[in-house]
């Protein structure tokens, strides 16, 4: 059975898709066997790995309420990824009736977990039914918070969802980590909001913030992780650094 | 009756909630009476105001769902405000199955309109009902896109959608304009996104962007606008800038 991860977090902005694309690729890189699903009707994930939503038939929907399998979605480029379209976003409500509404993506992942390692999923900046269906097929969480005000404040409700998750579908979810991104170690802002990061919540927060660099906008333009892009850069190994901790820490 | 501007976005983290708090104050320092609403269940303006969400009550979930007049869910702030706290996020489905589901808050902002000249609306990163709620009450549309690859991509979705709702529900809802926001004019990155957008949209991309600077994320932590926080600061005095191009465009 692979390991399955979710990176969510319902405030905007903060780096899900750039986190789930790069350790998807620090996990590769260590010999791990990954596969990206990318559960946001925007497609960034779909996007950042150089494909055009918009192009891209069957995609996650036709998965999720057609009941297309999920290989026939899978398309293979710098991680193999199933891919999403703005489709995605009319799932929530062809999906809201239907009986285990929450755990279809979970049995759409089944048949190919024995193909890879690890599974990283994207999600929308939203606690609705796409996370909800994320959440339900992962072993554990993981939230990309960034170092700025207005993005601190989500994480209780982040952690209500969850709690709703493990008691009605799925007992074994839980965070394994929270990753300070965009920090900019030259303001006071950005480190007083890693303290009250680590003040709040102590161990979970990993060690390695990821540090704000234009990079990370470029490396998507290429259809690139920022690994690729830019290989020896202080980015990169922030998110290979990041994957070592995630793993040796055993929390996942 | 009062000017309805949404502000709205699905991509998430391109300062939606900063456009609309920055662009009321401005507004109002102008001498109009001015109406900040909060249809965000993070509730990041109510928040940027200075306002617990999690201790307002009632609050905009009340009001769409409970039938409580908007004018019991209002707080006099440095902005009158419309407040919103996470319990908003279940109004999605409990309204989905109203008649007029999607006329909700244009109904109930109907008894404040003589008090205000400018309605000023903060949206969710999604196109989900409480989106599509405030596109329905709006007179125009105000987009802020961050200058980066990823935000560029999701212009097309919103247009499609803006269009369905011209043509259900609100025949005047038009774009009045673009704002390319947290613009670092030192990369070459924003300088081309900025390009971009122009070259895609013309004349509708105000010719003021608002640069990144970090006075942003600190003015939410005083629970002030940056007008307030940093009077005289470029930050500041781009959004007056941009409110001036707004009202003389007659774009709305
Ligand atoms: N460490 C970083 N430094 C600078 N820019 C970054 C960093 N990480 C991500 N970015 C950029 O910030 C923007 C937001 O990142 P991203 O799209 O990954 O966030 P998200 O949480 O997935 O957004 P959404 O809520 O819309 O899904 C992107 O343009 C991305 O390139
Ligand atoms: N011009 C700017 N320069 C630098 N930082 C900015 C700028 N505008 C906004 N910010 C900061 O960027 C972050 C995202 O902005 P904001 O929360 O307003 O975006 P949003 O689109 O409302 O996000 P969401 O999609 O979660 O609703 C905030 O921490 C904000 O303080
Ligand atoms: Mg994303
Ligand atoms: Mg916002």
């Amino acid at each position: 059975m692979a390991k399955v991860l979710a990176f969510a977090n319902q405030k905007g902005g903060v780096a899900k898709t750039t986190t789930t694309l790069n350790m998807g690729v620090a996990l590769q890189e260590m010999g791990y066997k990954v596969l990206a699903v990318d559960m946001d009707p925007q497609g960034n994930l779909t996007m950042s790995l150089g494909l055009d939503p918009d192009q891209v038939r069957p995609s996650m929907y036709d998965v999720l309420v057609n009941g297309v399998g999920a290989e026939q979605a899978l398309l293979r480029r710098e991680l193999d990824v199933v891919v999403s379209s703005i489709d995605l976003a009319a799932a929530e409500i062809a999906l809201s009736s239907i009986i285990g509404r929450e755990r279809v993506l979970s049995k759409a992942l089944l048949p190919l977990h024995d193909r890879y390692d690890y599974m990283v999923i994207d999600t929308p900046p939203s606690l609705g039914l796409l996370t909800i269906n994320a959440l339900t097929a992962a072993d554990a969480v993981i939230v990309p918070v960034q170092c700025e005000y207005l993005s601190l404040r989500g994480l209780a409700q982040l952690e209500k969802t969850l709690e709703l998750v493990r008691e009605n579908l799925n007992p074994k979810v839980h965070i394994a980590g929270i990753v300070p991104t965009m920090y900019d170690s030259r303001t006071v802002h950005g480190r007083e909001a890693v303290e009250v990061l680590r003040q709040n919540f102590g161990d979970l927060v990993f060690s390695t913030p990821i540090r704000k660099t234009i990079k990370f906008a470029e490396a998507p333009v290429k259809g690139e992780s920022v690994l690729k892009y830019a290989p020896d850069s202080q980015a990169a190994n922030a998110y290979r650094q990041l994957a070592r901790e995630v793993l040796s820490g055993k929390k996942i």
